[in-house]
This record gives C-alpha cells, sequence and structure tokens, in this order.
C-alpha cells in the first residue's frame, strides 16, 4: 500500500491511498485503502492515509476518526494519531500519516518498521523505514 | 508550523521484514524521497494539494517498489485487484475504486470518479468501463505482476496464508514464523 497527505500553503488539506491489497487474497476481496473514512479522509482540518491490517483499519474507522478525535476532543494532530493507534485498533496491525491545516506532520505505526518521508515548508526533510 | 505552511507526507506501506535485504530498503527511501521532492516542485508552482497527493501517488504506483500499481500483491488467481481512493478535505470530496486489473493509475481513475461521475465508488467491471469511457491509461495485466509478486504468492500459498507481510527478502531461508510478534498467518499488512 501507498498514501500521500498534502497541505498546502492556503491550508487546504487532501489525502490518497493506492494498493494491491493482500497477497494471496480471495479475489473481490475489499480492503480499507478505498473506503472512505477508513484508509482515507482529509477534511478542512486534515488529512490521513492509513496502511497496515485492513480489517483492523475498516472496523476501527481509522483515517475519519483522526479528524473525529481533533473536532470532538479538542486533540491536536499527533496527539489525535497516537490516540487512535493506541485506542482504536485492538490487536491490529497498521501504520498512518497525517497533516493538518496549520502545516503539521504526524506519523504513527504498531508494526515492525513503516516505509515513510516527510517534508515541510521550512525545509525538514525526512525518509525512515525503522523506528 | 503556522498556517499557510505547505507540508507533504508519504509512505509505502507498514510493515517490514526485519530482514528485508540493504538494497531493498536503499531503493525504497530513494523512491520515496524522489517523490517528496515532486511534490515540493508542485507546491512551488502552487499547484493544489489535491493535485499533489494524486502525482505522488501516481508515481508511487508505477514503480514495482511498493504493494500498489504495477508490483502489485497478486490475488489467489494469480491476477492484480488494484483499488485506491482520493480526498479533496475542501467540501470533503472523494472517489474510491477497487478491483481494477489493467487501469496504469487506479489513483487517477479515483479522481475521475470523484470529479466526472455522479458517484463516489466504482468497482470492478463497473470501474474498468468507466476508464475506457474516461480514456484512462490501461495496460496488459502482464504489466503489473512482477517475478517478485508470483514469489510472494508461492511463498503465502505454502503457508496456506491468505494475509502475507508483502516485504520480505525473496530468499527461501525466511522464518516464516513471526512478524511483529504475532504468527505470520494472521498477520495481515496491505
Amino acid at each position: 500500500t501507498v498514501g500521500c497527505v498534502v497541505v498546502d500553503s492556503q491550508g487546504r488539506c487532501a489525502a490518497a491511498t493506492s494498493t494491491g491489497g493482500l497477497t494471496n487474497k480471495m479475489s473481490g476481496r475489499i480492503g480499507d485503502s478505498p473506503l472512505i473514512g477508513a484508509g482515507t479522509y482529509a477534511c478542512n482540518m486534515c488529512g490521513v492515509s492509513c496502511t497496515g491490517e485492513g480489517e483492523a483499519i475498516i472496523r476501527s474507522t481509522l483515517a475519519r476518526d483522526v479528524a473525529a478525535i481533533m473536532e470532538y476532543k479538542g486533540y491536536k494532530l499527533q496527539e489525535a494519531v497516537d490516540f487512535v493507534l493506541n485506542k482504536r485498533l485492538d490487536e491490529g496491525k497498521a501504520g498512518l500519516i497525517a497533516v493538518s491545516n496549520h502545516g503539521e506532520v504526524a506519523i504513527g505505526f504498531n508494526t515492525v518498521g513503516m516505509f515513510r518521508g516527510w517534508v515541510t515548508e521550512n525545509g525538514i526533510m525526512e525518509v525512515k523505514i525503522w523506528d | 508550523m503556522g498556517k499557510g505552511e505547505w507540508a507533504i507526507a508519504v509512505h509505502g506501506g507498514a510493515g517490514v521484514h526485519p530482514n528485508l535485504p540493504k538494497e531493498s530498503q536503499y531503493k525504497a527511501k530513494q523512491l520515496l524521497t524522489r517523490c517528496l521532492q515532486l511534490g515540493v516542485d508542485a507546491l512551488r508552482l502552487s499547484q493544489s494539494a489535491l493535485d499533489v497527493v494524486e502525482l505522488i501517488v501516481r508515481e508511487l504506483e508505477i514503480d514495482p517498489i511498493f504493494n500498489s500499481g504495477r508490483g502489485s500483491a497478486l490475488t489467489a488467481k494469480g491476477t492484480v485487484e488494484m483499488e485506491a481512493s482520493i480526498m479533496d478535505g475542501v467540501g470533503r470530496r472523494c472517489g474510491a475504486v477497487s478491483g481494477l486489473s489493467t487501469v496504469k493509475n487506479p489513483v487517477s481513475l479515483a479522481r475521475l470518479v470523484m470529479d466526472k461521475s455522479p458517484h463516489s465508488y466504482l468497482a470492478f467491471e463497473g470501474a474498468e468501463e468507466f476508464a475506457k469511457q474516461q480514456g484512462a491509461e490501461t495496460m496488459d495485466n502482464s504489466f503489473f505482476i512482477t517475478e517478485e509478486n508470483l514469489h510472494m504468492l508461492n511463498l503465502a500459498k505454502q503457508q496456506n496464508s491468505i494475509v502475507f507481510d508483502y516485504r520480505i527478502p525473496s530468499t527461501n531461508n525466511v522464518s516464516m514464523e513471526k512478524m511483529n510478534g504475532l504468527p505470520m498467518k494472521i498477520y495481515a499488512p496491505e
């Protein structure tokens, strides 16, 4: 699975996710990536893209929950990302990337490693795999 | 960070086998770095967040390193069934596709569903039909299938596991028992 989230200089957020799904999956199986609110979500506050155990991400509507936690609990972006990964996934394994309309980036995962990278306007660019 | 500052984040999947060869790790990092730079250049040309997420995911789809587009994981039948979605925070517009087997860039078809159809999600033959109507670029199924994917599928079948860590070394002496402390057979990375 691959994904990208962006906030532009006008504070507009967007998200996109794309995948081949699972190796040896049954034909016709749908994962979290195409499901709005599960693998992908964007609103005026943030953009989120998830990856990992599709069934767990779907059940927890992981991407929408980041936005909901920010909206209803007033959490900041990284707090919301940490909360959903710790409290919503049950035993599921997943990772997600997110941006806020304030130019913040947040990334979280509970798997062994995650292919990820980010860059912000103040020039910081990082690409990582392990913790 | 502050209001009016741009930012980009990108991923190539969560769950990486601890023994992934250094060469594969290096290639993955190179691709992610190139995609970030592509996005920075586009934002500096005042492209919108929506255009930039599509641009970057397209780049990731055509490179076989990650599990999407070319290099997608294979179904039990040895075919690809790709899926994607895109969402614009402005007005919360969205588009999604599933079950694609010929469309070169699934994320761009999802964008066309959002922009050019009355729906938000099209799947399988309906999505393929829409792709033809819209002139989306399509490829022969073999374009998407790589030797590595076929090898992964065989490993998964030997393990009789429907879910499998896609990113494991292609050598046979891979310990298949555990991933993230969970039995491999239940681990479901995408």
